[in-house]
């Protein structure tokens, strides 16, 4: 699969996405 | 974003493949009377020495065998239950000596857990949870998850179990829709999943309870079993299987799935499908899978292998002595695979 039918890949997206969600 | 992408993985004709990949190994009876309905494999403390152990299930016993050096089975312990029938085993990796059971008739109403007392004499139970629930998974550092549902909302628990089988509660936020089930993270500590009844995908974190994302996978297959998950280079790789896909000519039948999904974007798309050789009729009814081999019991009564990474199937173990497989299952402690009849017959492979 291309990298561009799946948006911007993070390494660190558990971090980021605990960052962002909501407690 | 869509998984019609999906590739077809190469099929072989039903003919190159034979069971000849699988040897068997040993074969144990269960003498008990009633349907045998799960098998699993575990290390288990006897005498002061770890065995790896199996463990079987019928509807109201589950007993623990242990290796003899003849290659036979020896039953050493048996939890018995007198109400409510047992639906499942429900392992707890990297744990000896205490295993989790899941009772009810058609949906979970109790999982308890089975371990021995202190001196190893006797068969212990202890009632972990009721209720409605809808999925139970063991994971690793004693916990286990499991979802229920009230009138009015969804539950979902994750309960560390201590020496004793008591045990700690935490709560993560649930979704709106209803967990089917769920597979710890490969690769991320502290990630998990669980697919819905409306095809997402959710992921939690594990040590806030936050619910971190929810992610439509597209609707070619409904109600989809997620078996393995694992994160790597910023995707998460996740094996579905897919009870209610229809079989698909000239192809053969969508069995296992290898989705990828970008975490940060909630976009999905199809790596493989893992098909049934062309001539094998069947849709999948239950199954494994371990490291990079899924094995599933077929409707057809067979039982089929696939190698993920080569992307086809690899073995066809068709029914033995006139009777259909029922499950299937990878040992948790060696390379074996464990093939159940309903009649009490475990077949090591």
């Amino acid at each position: 699969c291309s990298q561009a039918d799946l948006g911007p890949i993070s390494i660190n997206w558990f971090e980021e996405l605990s960052s962002e969600a909501p407690p | 974003h869509s998984i019609e992408q999906t590739e077809l993985a190469d099929v072989p004709a039903c003919d190159s493949l034979n069971p000849g990949n699988l040897q068997l190994v040993s074969k144990l009876k269960n003498p008990s009377g009633s349907c045998s309905v799960d098998v699993s494999a575990m290390w288990w403390e006897i005498a002061g020495v770890k065995e790896p152990c199996i463990i079987t299930a019928c509807e109201y016993a589950v007993s623990l065998w242990k290796p003899l050096d003849t290659g036979q089975w020896e039953k050493m312990y048996s939890w018995h239950f007198a109400e409510v029938p047992v639906l499942q085993i429900v392992p707890m990796p990297d744990v000896c000596n205490l295993v989790c059971v899941a009772l009810g008739n058609l949906e979970i109403r109790e999982i308890r857990a089975l371990l021995c007392s202190s001196d190893g004499g006797c068969e212990k139970q202890v009632l972990l949870r009721t209720g409605n629930i809808h999925a139970v998974l063991g994971l690793t550092k004693r916990r286990l998850v499991s979802s229920s549902r009230t009138l009015c909302d969804q539950q979902v628990e994750i309960m560390t179990l201590a020496e004793g089988g008591s045990e700690e509660k935490q709560f993560l936020m649930p979704p709106e829709e209803t967990v089917l089930t769920f597979a710890e993270v490969q690769g991320t500590q502290e990630a998990l999943l669980g697919t819905t009844i409306m095809n997402n995908i959710v992921i939690w974190n594990l040590k806030t309870g936050q619910l971190l994302k929810k992610m439509h996978i597209g609707d070619s297959y409904q109600a989809s079993v997620c078996h393995k998950a694992y994160s790597e280079m910023g995707l998460l790789f996740v094996v579905l299987s897919h009870p209610c896909a229809k079989e698909r000519e000239p192809s053969g039948s969508p069995v296992f799935q290898l989705i990828a999904i970008n975490p940060k974007t909630a976009l999905s798309v199809g790596v493989m499908l893992y098909c049934l050789p062309q001539g094998q009729a069947g849709r999948f009814l239950e199954g494994d899978v371990k490291d990079h081999f899924a094995a599933a019991v077929l409707t057809s009564g067979t039982i089929a292998i696939w190698d993920l990474l080569l992307g086809h199937c690899t073995a066809l173990l068709p029914p033995i002595s006139d009777q259909n497989w029922s499950f299937v299952k990878w040992s948790g402690t060696d390379s074996h695979l464990l093939a159940g009849q309903k009649d009490g017959n475990i077949f090591v492979y």
